[in-house]
């Protein structure tokens, strides 16, 4: 259970993010 | 009673305060049993060296049993209220507090619906976006197409032109009136003719 | 609401559990229980309970000081204050994630997207702007056709009576 919850956590924090560095890539590739 | 996961902690920690206060408390009463360990080590020695003793081992296994005992319940008490007040002040995001990594949520919260028609508008403005290059093409093309128009009536005007200039050129101020008149004159020297004609003939005759 | 250091808080915590465990393990319990060895030899047993006082505090001490070190608590919990210290304004509950992915990446993604709309926006209106001043040349140009094209037409008529003059001019002259 405390595995989970902390593998959740980590995601939380840190897939934004990688989510977010994707899709700005995506955006400019669209863009240019 | 339900369980707090606390994700929210373990989201910024990096692992749940429960566990956190798990590794202490046992971290602690290792300890306390390791001391106590060492301490009845260190009376059965102080006894060995004493002659004549009548106190056994066994006997002082049972007091360090007894006072260990005691210790660990006072421990578990006060360890179970220092972990209520860790929980509490130490290893908690106050309720009304944000993580900087979720700072958007609160800046520019945006609902699923709300994300859906952006999207939605993106789309149609890439529609429009390339309905408008689509026109901007055909409407060059159409420019470029009317040069090339223009350009062959211009030269099929200067054609006209120049044959106007040709005229000119040969004494004819307008080249066109000048055929007229010409048509015109020639047509008279046909009368001349015919009637010149017509008074050889009666000379003949008379 | 009052802002305070969280190490120090702990390490105040640690040291009030540590005075009520010792206070606990007093000398008088310590004595009761190993009441052969008190009556035997009360100083050895007053040292034995000092040293067993003193290491228990050592090894507790140590091991919050090893806990610090390894998670890097001193400086997770500095920055835990500033972020307190900065949100303390922020009234009633601050949001949370709702369990649901997708919905809590709404709120990451939308500046980006809002920005690619608003990219798209002015890159649509310079078009259309663009394209309304080449339609109006494509008019301007489509009027500048038919004017040349009417010129023409006038041209080749006058040239069309001229050469049907020219054929009467021709048979008149051909005339015998």
């Amino acid at each position: 259970f405390d595995e989970v919850i902390v593998d959740i956590a980590t995601k939380r924090k840190q897939y934004p993010r990688k989510i977010l560095e994707c899709v700005i890539k995506t955006l400019k590739a669209r863009h240019e | 009673m339900s369980v707090d996961p606390m994700t929210y902690e373990a989201q910024f920690f990096g692992f749940t305060p429960q566990t956190c206060m798990l590794r202490i408390y046992i971290a602690f009463q290792d300890y306390l049993f390791e001391v106590m360990q060492a301490v009845e080590q260190v009376i059965l020695k102080k006894l060995e060296g004493i002659p004549d003793c009548d106190i056994s081992p066994v006997q002082i296994r049972k007091c360090t049993e007894k006072f260990l005992c005691f210790m660990k319940g006072h421990f578990d008490n006060l360890f179970g209220k220092m972990e209520q007040l860790f929980l509490q002040l130490i290893l908690r995001i106050p309720p009304n507090i944000l993580l900087p990594e979720d700072k958007c949520q609160e800046t520019n919260p945006y609902s699923e619906e709300e994300f859906q028609l952006l999207q939605k508008e993106i789309k149609e403005l890439q529609e429009k976006y390339k309905t408008e290059l689509y026109t901007k093409q055909a409407l060059l093309a159409e420019l470029e197409e009317q040069k090339v128009v223009e350009a062959k009536l211009k030269q099929t005007l200067t054609l006209f032109d120049e044959l106007e200039n040709v005229a000119r050129d040969h004494g004819t101020s307008d080249f066109r009136e000048s055929l007229v008149s010409f048509v015109q004159n020639s047509r008279k020297l046909q009368n001349i003719r015919d009637s010149v004609e017509k008074e050889s003939k009666k000379l003949k005759i008379s | 609401g009052t802002t305070f250091s969280r190490v120090k808080l702990l390490d105040t915590m640690v040291d009030t559990f540590l005075q009520k465990l010792v206070a606990a393990g007093s000398y008088q319990r310590f004595a009761d229980c190993y009441e052969h060895l008190h009556r035997l030899q009360p100083e050895t047993t007053q040292r034995i309970h000092d040293k067993f006082i003193t290491q228990l505090q050592a090894s507790i001490r140590e091991e919050i000081s090893e806990i610090k070190e390894e998670g890097n608590l001193e400086t997770v919990l500095n920055s835990l204050d500033k972020i307190v210290e900065d949100g303390k304004n922020h009234k009633g509950p601050a949001w949370r994630p709702s369990g649901t992915p997708e919905r809590d990446l709404c709120s990451v993604l939308a500046p980006y997207f809002l920005q690619q709309r608003d990219t798209l926006r002015r890159h649509v209106q310079k078009q259309e702007a663009r394209n309304q001043e080449l339609a109006e040349a494509v008019l301007a140009g489509r009027r500048q056709v038919e004017a040349l094209q009417q010129q023409v037409q006038a041209q080749q008529q006058a040239w069309q009576a001229l050469r049907k003059q020219r054929r009467e001019l021709a048979a008149v002259l051909m005339e015998p």
